[in-house]
């Protein structure tokens, strides 16, 4: 289903070149869980940007369900985000204005999903992350693991073949981390391919394949201890 | 050094009322290292923002070093923040046309410090939390867990005498947060008062106190399981 080729992904920093990604080959099958873990810096975020169609590599390929990413336009590649990715940001990337329902709502709009199907289908998305009593609230109105919640549950909602989750528990406490491990899992299991960037050995455990990235390349490449 | 009486923090959700804080008493005296827990929503950052006199409190008093902070002007109130206290953010609010040594530097600049000395220590501070050789990114340049560290260097350059940090190691992997937690433990037992939020058992195993809250209130206070 998802195939990287030889990635590379260079900046350069004045006279010196950063090589976040150094030569990366990776092929994930549907429904698989994989956990992609490195330290601070490694690359990992930089991997699932290409994975998630957001940005290109400087060389190599990316291949999604047979269409070589780099070959579509832009407005081609925006529709294969929105019909087949879930994506959690690190950083969560919500907009401001909108309440907690407005943001999940978002991408079901661009899918053409009529008004009142958004609606409900982004309240149920709140409600399986916790969230159905801070619906009305912005992001500024809610707290670091709600905005988290939030973010997880505008990715879950278009119900995209792919979960890319960079961090998706990082601000979250253990009850609560257990609950969207659990909503992970039932995904996981009805079908939808999960891949989680994690620094959270839990949250590894729970994937049956673990990918480890050190400066920019995959080091190991196999099955969870709990697998 | 630091005491809450009673304090309450409520917002007004449309016709619901939200008890951020409600009824929080709390003494930390000076060079203590004090771990707050509590579940996603729980009352924690809001707690933090009284304590950093960002935020007032709806009623009840916030008294720091004997001066009751209520009653301290906008200029007052910037001074001992600059001063006194070092914040670690939630989401770190770096700003993003500074780099990184740009950021570290900047409560220096407030606090009049020489242009040169503000540079040295800014490095320094960078380089005790291994980002020497990404000084000159700014934040958009970073990973997520490297954005983190510039915000904790940036709280710790100007020496403060209390430091509060909101979730400081959770964007960091195990290593890097072991290295940040080790530094933690030196500042205070050279004298920084320690009040670290946090959802991670094992940096709430290196506080000597642990002060649990639960819907806006605190529900126990007592030694670490460490101390
Ligand atoms: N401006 C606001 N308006 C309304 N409600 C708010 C506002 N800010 C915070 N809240 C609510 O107050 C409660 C406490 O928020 P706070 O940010 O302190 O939680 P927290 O303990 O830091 O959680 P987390 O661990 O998820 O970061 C949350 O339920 C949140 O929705
Ligand atoms: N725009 C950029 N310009 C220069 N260097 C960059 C840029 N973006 C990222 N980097 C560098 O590339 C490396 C990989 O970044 P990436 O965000 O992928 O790390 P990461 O594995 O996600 O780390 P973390 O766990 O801290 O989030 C980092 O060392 C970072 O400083
Ligand atoms: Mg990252
Ligand atoms: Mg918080």
């Amino acid at each position: 289903l998802v195939e990287l080729v030889d990635v590379q992904r260079h900046y350069q920093q004045g006279d010196e070149l950063v090589r976040a990604l150094d030569g990366v080959n990776l092929q994930i099958e549907a429904g698989e869980y994989v956990a992609i873990v490195g330290a601070s810096g490694s690359g990992t975020s930089t991997m699932m940007n290409v994975l998630g169609a957001l940005d290109r590599p400087t060389s190599g390929t990316y291949t999604l369900d047979g269409t070589e990413v780099s070959q579509l336009g832009d407005a081609a590649l925006s529709a294969v985000r929105n019909r087949a990715i879930g994506f959690v940001f690190q950083s969560f990337h919500l907009l401001p204005r909108l309440d907690a329902v407005g943001n999940v709502e978002l991408p079901l709009g661009y899918a053409g999903v009529p008004r009142a199907d958004r609606r409900v289908r982004a309240l149920s998305a709140l409600q399986r992350v916790g969230l159905s009593d801070r619906t009305t609230h912005t992001p500024s109105q809610l707290s670091g693991g709600q905005q988290h919640r939030v973010a997880i549950a505008r990715a879950l909602v278009t119900e995209p073949r792919i979960l890319l989750a960079d961090e998706p528990t990082g601000a979250l406490d253990s009850d609560t981390t257990q609950q969207i491990l659990g909503l992970l899992a039932g995904l996981n299991a009805a079908g939808m391919t999960l891949i989680v960037v994690t620094h959270d050995t839990e949250v590894a455990a729970r994937a049956r394949r673990v990918v480890r990235i050190k400066d920019g390349r995959i080091v190991s490449d196999g099955p969870s201890a709990t697998a």
